[in-house]
């Protein structure tokens, strides 16, 4: 589980350096 | 749908009447229950019956040959057309070609031997496990230098994420995860060759906005022009 939310966050932070401003 | 929902281009004339003594030869490529195939429509334009066919392929970059024999009825009447489908295999020698997907055909009937090229679409050597783990997918995609990551624009695309990530899983690009960062989302997505070349794939849609963002990486930088083709293909079509 901990290492689910773990990924989860490593996947929104990807997202979000990633976004366009 | 149901039977066939891989994008399957319309069929093309691989060979003329008039270069194939009157054999003429319709075709296109498909996927189905795992492998691709060859779905072709053969007529006997000549005044003679037709007998004896039989495939073969040039070596070429993804190791194409026949998973089976053709099969044509014998004789094809003068005046006769036939629809035949020709399952493949990736598991043949393997030669680089130029473009990476082109395919040499050589058919032959009792009248001579005939021979055509053709592109194969890439997206129907897209296998049905290309799903990569989320964790493997991170890994990878920090990996792959940013000099191996090409960007390119699908305009013109008026489907939701939702649609596009059905669709694209369809064609077996799956999305390992998404985000919607300030209105925009950003799907993750990866597919694997049958020679197992990954690719990773972020796609950027915004609801008002019909111009998709597609980033590919891979190692394999040789496949992008062919990937970004069928995502084109698979999401305007």
């Amino acid at each position: 589980e901990d290492d689910d939310g773990d990924l989860d966050d490593c996947f929104s932070k990807l997202a979000e350096s990633r976004s366009n401003p | 749908g149901g039977a066939s929902e891989v994008y399957t281009p319309p069929k093309q004339m691989w060979l003329p009447a008039s270069k194939g003594k009157g054999l003429e030869i319709l075709g296109t490529f498909s996927r189905k229950q795992g492998n691709p195939q060859m779905v072709m429509t053969f007529s006997n334009k000549a005044m003679q019956p037709m007998t004896g066919f039989a495939v073969q392929f040039n070596k070429n970059s993804f190791g194409l040959v026949p998973g089976s024999a053709l099969t044509i009825p014998s004789p094809l009447s003068p005046n006769q057309s036939i629809d035949t489908t020709l399952p493949l295999s990736a598991n043949g020698p393997i030669q680089r070609m130029d473009p990476l997907t082109n395919l040499q055909v050589a058919v032959k009937n009792c009248i001579d031997v005939f021979y055509f090229s053709t592109t194969v679409p890439i997206n129907v050597l897209f296998v049905e496990d290309g799903q990569m783990d989320r964790k493997v997918f991170l890994a990878t995609w920090k990996d792959i230098p940013s000099s191996n990551e090409v960007q390119s624009q699908i305009s013109n695309c008026n489907l939701s994420s939702e649609q596009a990530t059905s669709r694209l899983q369809r064609n077996n690009i799956f999305t390992v995860a998404n985000r919607n960062v300030d209105g925009q989302d950003m799907l993750y997505q990866s597919l694997r060759l049958t020679n197992n070349i990954w690719v990773l794939s972020e796609l950027k849609m915004n609801p008002d906005n019909p111009t998709v963002q597609l980033s590919l990486k891979t190692r394999a930088l040789d496949v992008i022009p062919s990937i970004q083709k069928a995502y084109n293909d698979i999401m305007l079509n």
